[in-house]
């Protein structure tokens, strides 16, 4: 499973 | 950051303080759907919890509190301070016709089963939707003022560069999100209708109007 996408757009 | 994110974010950024500005200069949020700043509060709410429990850089951090500020003095604005001029009477879309479809498609279709993440994918479904009610009141009323054209011109154009951004960033970083691009699709479709009036009507000096 991949791992939680890092959110760094607004 | 490329120059796409980058000005997708000052587009965004000129179409919440056009907004206010208009509000406070005028005393009236006449031709403003208080449903679609709700939408949009509950939007930057649900989607910048993150604040607390994530750094990414303090343009990110700062970017944030700025939108969610500035989503709560429209509101404020709008409900409070100038109640009087909120042309409620026009403002009749049923919100609960965007809130509901959003919860239940972030329920189904998301990345991950999480609070967190359920939320993070609510709002970018409301998001494609929120300004539903704005249009639907300026198609009610059959007019925009000037002002309230370039809010939604900003607006739109915000996430048209996003989705350039996403172009961008899948072909120089292989970073893609298809939950964002989907409904970044979405929303910039939306706003075509309008970019056409905007161009051909606004930009030549006259006041947005629709064919009756």
């Amino acid at each position: 499973e991949a791992p939680p996408v890092q959110k760094d757009e607004l | 950051m490329n120059i796409f994110r980058l000005l997708g974010d000052i587009s965004h950024l000129l179409a919440i303080i056009i907004l206010l500005r208009k509000i406070w200069m005028s005393r009236s949020c006449a031709g403003i759907s208080g449903k679609s700043q709700l939408l949009f509060g509950l939007v930057y709410t649900t989607r910048y919890l993150d604040l607390i429990t994530s750094y990414i850089s303090l343009y990110n951090s700062v970017m944030k509190v700025v939108f969610l500020a500035a989503s709560y003095a429209t509101i404020y604005l709008m409900y409070v301070k100038f109640k009087a001029t909120y042309d409620h009477n026009h403002d009749t879309f049923r919100i609960e016709f965007l809130v509901v479809p959003a919860v239940a498609l972030a329920l189904l279709i998301n990345h991950d089963f999480q609070v967190v993440e359920i939320l993070w994918t609510f709002s970018i479904y409301l998001e494609s939707v929120a300004i539903l009610p704005q249009l639907f009141m300026v198609s009610k009323t059959g007019e925009a003022e000037s002002i309230t054209s370039h809010y939604l011109f900003a607006l739109g154009v915000y996430r048209g560069l996003y989705l350039l951004n996403w172009i961008y960033r899948f072909w120089a970083e292989d970073h893609y999100d298809l939950i964002a691009i989907v409904a970044g699709v979405v929303q910039t479709v939306l706003y075509c209708d309008f970019f056409y009036l905007y161009i051909t009507k606004v930009l030549r000096g006259k006041k947005l109007q629709l064919p009756a």
